[in-house]
């Protein structure tokens, strides 16, 4: 019954033991911050009249809707690294990694083939929830040069008019997106493998669209709905991770800099057959 | 330049909107990946002879014996032919980041004994981990591998650094995991 607990650098995360979910982060200096993470999904608009979600639009037709089992899982610890293998529905799974050398929680996460026999179209995300007060403000850093203050509902240049509530505050993310509490010092930064969109709608929390697969074209020119066959036509299957860090507002600029940039250049790793030690030496 | 001007062809395809943001055609999209992978593979020889120049002791000359070095596309699927077809393997990283930093290498593996040599000749402590359920059903997937190897790489700045991976059949018994909850939950 009790929390299951991991040891990262800086910081010791706990796990929910009937779902093996994240649920808080105790932190080096005694703070401790609840963290949930959990997979969602968007019906895509569909409506003739109105343009549908597409390759170009993104336009859920209402709020996010959770998966209804329960996760199963099982956990593997060893000195070197602790994973949670989580399976969520028929077509979304992930691993959380902590190495106790690193400051970051890995997600690796697979999505899809999202199924669409029911004629819904269906756009995932991951969303982490925390305690932080946010105060309607995240950051992105979609220039791909700095963080971008973002806020939500509002637009810095013009009076915004809220015509759509989900979509009209998603912004790209090129790498990173985070959430700060100025108050309690802390800052959540989730760094991405890939260029994603994303969002923080409510206060504390984030979330990534991660995989799409939509029904209908969006009328703005592909002229094809976004509706990828796979190679044995059920449908595309994604792989990606996050890594998700949480910290005092200094350290993070330092750490999650110094990861973004080892993300970007990561090494390349080339194979060879070989004989004997003796060669390799 | 034959080899690099591949690359130099696809990136400068691909850096179109429609590319970056996934708002091609079903046909554009899958001959953006035809022509990224065809870069990719026409680039191996090129890859394995920077290796084979930068990890030789002699740089004047390469000999048959210069192990022949390949990429494995399929890692992030768990999915490597020259590791899971060799007993023995060369690891061999290269860092373009500018500083030293732990990289954590994940290579398909058997539940098979390991001995893992770094390139101080020193022997390195290995994990092996169980590849989730998930990712074994994996339906491109073509591997018998139901575990990773893991193990840290120290990279130098802007270098490389070998790794000298084997498969064996010793009385030491494998470092088991501690598996804490075995799917409990319904």
């Amino acid at each position: 019954e009790a929390p299951i607990t991991a040891q990262g650098k800086g910081f010791s995360a706990s796990f929910d033991p009937s779902t093996g979910s994240i649920q808080s982060v105790s932190l080096a200096n005694g703070k401790v911050v609840k963290l949930r993470q959990k997979y969602q999904w968007y019906a895509g608009y569909d409506t003739p009249k109105e343009p549908p979600s597409g390759a170009y639009l993104f336009r859920p037709k209402g709020p996010a809707s959770g998966f209804p089992d329960q996760p199963t899982y099982q956990i593997f610890n060893s000195p070197d690294c602790f994973e949670v293998h989580q399976n969520i529905s028929d077509y979304v799974s992930q691993t959380m990694r902590i190495y106790p050398d690193d400051p970051f929680i890995e997600f690796d996460f697979k999505v899809g083939p999202i199924p669409v026999a029911d004629k819904v179209g269906k756009e995932i995300i991951s969303l982490f929830q925390t305690d932080l007060k946010t105060n309607k403000v995240f950051y992105t850093d979609s220039n791909g040069r700095q963080m971008m203050k973002r806020v939500k509902d509002f637009r810095p240049t013009w009076k915004y008019k809220v015509i759509e509530p989900i979509a009209g505050n998603y912004y790209p993310i090129n790498s990173r997106i985070s959430l700060k509490d100025e108050d309690e010092d802390l800052q959540l930064v989730v760094l991405t493998d890939r260029s994603q969109g994303g969002a923080s709608l409510n206060d504390g929390e984030l979330e990534i669209m991660l995989h799409r697969r939509l029904l209908h074209d969006d009328s703005l020119g592909v002229d094809e709905a976004l509706n990828e066959p796979g190679v044995d036509g059920r449908g595309l299957i994604i792989r990606g991770k996050h890594y998700v860090l949480i910290s005092d507002i200094k350290s993070s600029n330092i750490l999650h800099r110094e990861k973004g940039m080892q993300l970007y250049m990561a090494p390349v790793v080339a194979f060879a057959p070989i004989s004997s030690f003796d060669d390799y030496r | 330049f034959d080899a690099v001007d591949n690359f130099h062809r696809a990136m400068g395809i691909l850096q179109h909107h429609d590319a970056v943001t996934g708002t091609e055609k079903q046909l554009v999209a899958f001959d953006y990946a035809y022509i990224l992978n065809d870069a990719i593979e026409k680039s191996m020889d090129l890859m394995n002879r920077a290796l084979q120049f930068i990890s030789s002791k002699d740089k004047s000359s390469q000999s048959n014996s210069d192990p022949q070095y390949t990429l494995c596309l399929g890692l992030n699927i768990s999915q490597c032919e020259v590791v899971e077809s060799n007993d023995k393997v060369l690891v061999t990283l290269y860092n373009p980041y500018a500083h030293e930093y732990d990289f954590k290498v994940r290579i398909p593996w058997q539940e098979s004994n390991y001995k893992v040599t770094g390139p101080n000749g020193e022997s390195l402590n290995a994990t092996i981990i169980p590849i989730p359920g998930f990712m074994q059903d994996f339906p491109e997937r073509k591997s018998s591998a139901t575990h990773e190897l893991l193990f840290k790489a120290t990279l130098p700045a802007l270098g490389f650094a070998s790794y000298f991976v084997e498969k064996v059949s010793s009385n030491k018994p494998t470092p088991k995991l501690e598996t804490i909850l075995p799917l409990t939950t319904s």
